[in-house]
């Protein structure tokens, strides 16, 4: 464990806690996105697959509860507590799952390290986590009053990504040379994807303005 | 030498 890794894993579970505060505190969902959260729990599922037989360390293990736990806690805050999900602007979050999920499970079948169940699904939670967030991105763009805590969450999100990539350039240099191709691309690719938000919300800051995407 | 990718990673 190096420190980029610690720290993308630590913004990744802020941003999961920015999210639940959000969620339990001020029980409004309002500016988030029930299709981001459920493929993230689809994500989560069939990633950790081997969450009990295969055990890598405690903190490991542990990790994967929470990211398991959390993400269908906020999926059913959403869809079922009764003040939470009166904040859910279904209008607006219109994209459809399939779109995201079809293309990543064919590219899963026919590119991946091993034709094996595990591996297919494994590398199928790798592509959907890289566009997942896209259905949060437009929901955010059509949100004219983007709130401070739904910003947070999504920097943070963008912020744990390019952490890793880190990390992934540290292992590259200071461990044995695995293939890892499939990882580093989707993971680019997803960093990628907060290229534009990233800008925003500089300008944003700097500024010292309410962050806005240009629609 | 390349070896297949462990997912030691969340």
């Amino acid at each position: 464990m190096n420190i980029f890794r610690l720290a993308g894993d630590m913004t990744h579970l802020f941003s999961v806690l920015v999210l639940l505060l959000k969620i339990h505190t001020i029980k409004s969902c309002a500016g988030i996105s029930l299709k981001t959260q459920e493929l993230y729990a689809l994500v989560f599922t069939t990633r950790y697959l081997d969450i009990f037989t295969d055990f890598i360390s405690l903190y490991n293990t542990v990790m994967k509860l929470i990211f398991l736990g959390s993400s269908f806690s906020i999926v059913w805050y959403i869809r079922r507590h009764k003040i939470v999900r009166r904040s859910y602007d279904k209008d607006q979050d219109t994209f459809r799952h399939y779109f995201l999920v079809i293309p990543c499970l064919v590219l899963a079948v026919f590119i991946n390290h091993k034709f094996t169940f595990k591996e297919v699904m494994w590398t199928f939670s790798l592509y959907l986590e890289a566009v997942a967030i896209l259905p949060q991105l437009v929901l955010l763009q059509r949100t004219r009053n983007i709130d401070n805590l739904t910003g947070q969450y999504v920097f943070l999100l963008g912020a744990y990504r390019a952490l890793y990539i880190l990390n992934w350039i540290y292992r590259h240099f200071t461990e044995p040379h695995y293939v890892h191709w499939i990882t580093w691309i989707a993971g680019v690719v997803q960093t990628l994807l907060y290229a534009d938000f990233f800008y925003y919300y500089f300008q944003s800051w700097k500024n010292n303005e309410k962050l806005q995407l240009p629609a | 030498k390349k070896q297949p990718q462990p997912h030691d990673e969340l």
